[in-house]
């Protein structure tokens, strides 16, 4: 299955999700690709891949000057592989505007693709890399902050997912809202996830997953949080969404 | 004196700096322009102005249908002027592409205006909006979160100022890097502190922002935390913010 984790706010967990999603479904036993398409490579960093060997990114990939499995390198975990992100990803967005089929350069892409999940990290924005990831996959992720400005944005890609699915991804589903950073002591915190429940309903994991420092240590040694420190909530958490996400994922 | 508060890096308290550092600015007997350069719209909803109340935005004046004045509007801070964002400039970025003089629309559009200060608020990318932002100011103001993945951002930030200083805006400068939701108990955040001052020097400030539930309650009120809650730590900090840019300002 295929799922892009997605948000236009910044700074809500998108790449922290992305990367210990990918790392316990690998645990479960799965084959996972986690593709980094966001110029920042934040992901690529957060699993070690040091930047000089990056060769590759999913830009090479999109622009057809490499396959998906030239640009694909192994992690340090088991089962789950990576299409980093180099500096010349920040160049696609300008350089796709011109190109035909802008839209289903990734999805034409990935069709070869033979993973049994694949994420991918987009960046904190609605431009043509993020519309490429919605357009080339079955299911989005959606990691919300319990702030009020996270709250703000959700409408406006709610909105952008709608006219996908009216448009060039008609399979386009939610795969599911994941409520980020949260803290029962905080009172907006509890009141935005709160909220958020009211509206979204079933929509919305289960799991939350806490304001945990751990999850933002982790990345500093190369490390998904689950192989730095898997006792910790922020681990324990990603892997009660995997059993949440295995659990939603029936195959249609 | 022009400033963009920029860092493509989602989530490090752009729009918190923005609002709240305007605010400061205001009420030392400045007048201050604050222009919402991102489609979310977080400093227009930040500081109250309701979005039936945005009739044109940046996005109006860039393209030419509108003059700065136009798009103008005050808000509940006396001295305090805002150019609200709309959704209409969600689609700037690939409008922007094809026009003429691309890079310098902002920085031509900016040219009547006769405020003291006009601050921009950046949406998390190095695109055009942000390009054009860079062109059409002499300092920036960078926010940047104690945290791993922020600190990876930016040398690729500083790499694009250089090019815009040795391109389009050749008085671009830095006006200081401000330390965010900075935790004197958290060991990675003293790290990462400890870190940027020592590659970075005086350009760091000296005050730093705390984490401070109090600055993400008070966007819920429309209100900035100077406002909501002046005797906060968070507002308190923004207020000595004021006080070294002002020392920092000083004319060519
Ligand atoms: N649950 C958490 N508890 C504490 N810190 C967290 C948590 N989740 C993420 N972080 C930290 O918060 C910051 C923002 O998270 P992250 O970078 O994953 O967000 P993002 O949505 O990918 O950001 P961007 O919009 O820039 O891509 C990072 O420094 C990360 O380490
Ligand atoms: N010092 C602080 N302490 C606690 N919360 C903060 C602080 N500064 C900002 N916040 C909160 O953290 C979140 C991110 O801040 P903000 O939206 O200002 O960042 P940004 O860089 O503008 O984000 P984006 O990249 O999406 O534009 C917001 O919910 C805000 O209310
Ligand atoms: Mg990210
Ligand atoms: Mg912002």
């Amino acid at each position: 299955m295929r799922v892009a984790v997605v948000n236009q706010k910044g700074g809500v967990g998108k790449t922290t999700t992305a990367i210990n999603l990918a790392t316990a479904l690998a645990a479960s036993g799965a084959s996972v690709l986690l593709v980094d398409a966001d110029p920042q490579g934040n992901a690529s960093t957060g699993l070690g891949v040091d930047r000089r060997a990056r060769s590759r990114s999913i830009y090479d990939v999109v622009l057809g000057d490499a396959s998906l499995a030239d640009a694909t390198v192994p992690t340090s975990v088991p089962g789950l592989s990576l299409v980093p992100s180099t500096a010349a990803l920040s160049g696609a967005e300008v350089e796709l505007v011109g190109v035909e089929r802008r839209l289903h350069r990734m999805a034409d892409a990935l069709t070869t693709d033979t993973h049994d999940w694949l994420l991918i990290d987009c960046p904190p924005s609605l431009g043509l890399l993020t519309m490429n990831a919605l357009v080339a996959v079955e299911r989005i992720l959606i990691p919300l902050q319990a702030e009020f400005f996270a709250l703000e944005g959700l409408s406006q890609l709610l909105a952008t997912v709608e006219r996908v699915r009216a448009g060039p991804n008609p399979r386009l589903g939610i795969l599911g809202i994941l409520l980020t950073m949260t803290d029962r002591r905080n009172r907006l915190s509890e009141a935005v996830a709160a909220d958020v429940r009211a509206v979204m309903g079933a929509q919305v994991f289960d799991v939350m997953v806490p304001r945990n420092v751990r999850l933002s240590e982790a990345p500093s040694h190369g490390l998904p949080a689950l192989v730095y420190d898997l006792r910790c909530p922020g681990s324990q958490a990603y892997i009660a969404l995997a059993r949440e996400v295995l659990a939603r994922a029936v195959p249609e």
